[in-house]
């Protein structure tokens, strides 16, 4: 899955997401991926977070929704994500994902849980020309 | 910190975030435009075998795609799920948004709106998503995401039957299914949501 938030100059703020899904799964099955809530939820008052991981599981707990309420509460992104992420490691403390989330202005963070580290890449206005970011978060 | 505009993607995709980001500031595409622009790199790419045609085979061994586009300014949301036979899911979502006042479009029908607007059917299968296929349905189609049937999902391929419920009651060992544990999934950078 590619999940992915865009923000332009005047703050308005969209997110989406494209997969294939999960391998060897059920003909039919959809994971959280075009879920509002679950795969990608975006808010211009407040931000956006996009999810990826074992979407049967993340779906039940619409954790990009949580993300932006958490925000919305006054949270930072790396700590809405993390609170986001760790709700559903409570049920499932084996379950695989990571969630990307931004504030209407630009503060970014992640969290992930299920593996050791989880990648994510960031272009913005600080980042010279022609060239992305890659950041890590540890699980 | 960043600053806008910006744009942020799961994994290592930088191909896609750069391609959004220019489609923003060099293309002053619209942010929708830049989000559908970045997705379909990765479509066309293959994202880690996680995105796009050709990936993630199904028990049929078919591919199938979703994709979700969301308007945080106007609540407005075009999405499709298990997409067959058309490659350009972001695309296709984007049609959803723009043309419909749905919300979600599935399946058959939704190939079916996709030509309508205009897109071409063609297989989403490879030789790469064949081989994966052929070698999970070698390996006794393990591991997979049946639960309380017969025969036993984690030794034999199906079709499947259920078990009754009153078997599952009694039988602590009903395929063994511990709810919560994900861990045989193989969920991780080439295989997830």
């Amino acid at each position: 899955t590619i999940s992915m938030i865009v923000i332009n100059e005047e703050g308005h703020v969209v997110a989406g997401t494209s997969t294939n899904g999960a391998r060897n799964k059920i003909p039919g099955r959809v994971g959280d991926s075009p879920i509002p809530g679950a795969g990608a939820y975006a808010d211009s008052e407040v931000g956006a977070a996009v999810a990826t991981g074992d979407g049967d599981v993340m779906m039940r707990f619409l954790p990009s929704l949580l993300a932006v309420e958490a925000m919305r509460a006054g949270l930072d992104p790396e700590a809405a994500g993390q609170q986001a992420i760790g709700r559903i490691a409570k049920y499932y403390p084996t379950f695989s994902g990571g969630i990307v989330v931004v504030t209407k202005d630009g503060r970014y963070g992640a969290a992930c849980h299920g593996m050791e580290e989880f990648p994510y890449s960031v272009a913005d206005r600080t980042v010279s020309d022609g060239d992305v970011r890659v950041l890590t978060v540890k699980c | 910190n960043g600053g806008l505009p910006l744009v942020a993607t799961t994994w290592r995709f930088t191909n896609a975030t750069l391609r959004a980001y220019q489609s923003l500031t060099v293309g002053e595409f619209d942010p929708i435009e830049a989000l559908v622009e970045g997705c379909s790199v990765c479509e066309r790419e293959q994202c880690d075998g996680t995105v796009g045609f050709g990936g993630s085979p199904d028990e049929n061994g078919e591919t199938t795609l979703d994709a979700m586009l969301m308007d945080g300014k106007t609540m407005d949301i075009g999405a499709v799920a298990a997409l067959r036979d058309v490659k350009h899911a972001a695309e296709v979502a984007k049609y959803v948004l723009r043309n419909t006042k749905h919300t979600l479009l599935v399946g058959s029908q939704a190939t079916e709106f996709a030509v309508m607007m205009g897109f071409k059917k063609e297989s989403l299968q490879t030789d790469a998503s064949r081989g994966m296929w052929s070698a999970w349905k070698n390996n006794h189609c393990q591991p997979n995401f049946w639960k309380n049937v017969i025969p036993s999902p984690s030794m034999s391929c199906g079709p499947y039957e259920p078990v009754s419920a009153n078997t599952i009651h009694h039988n602590a060992d009903s395929s063994l299914d511990n709810p919560t544990d994900r861990s045989s999934f193989e969920f991780g950078q080439y295989n997830h949501d």
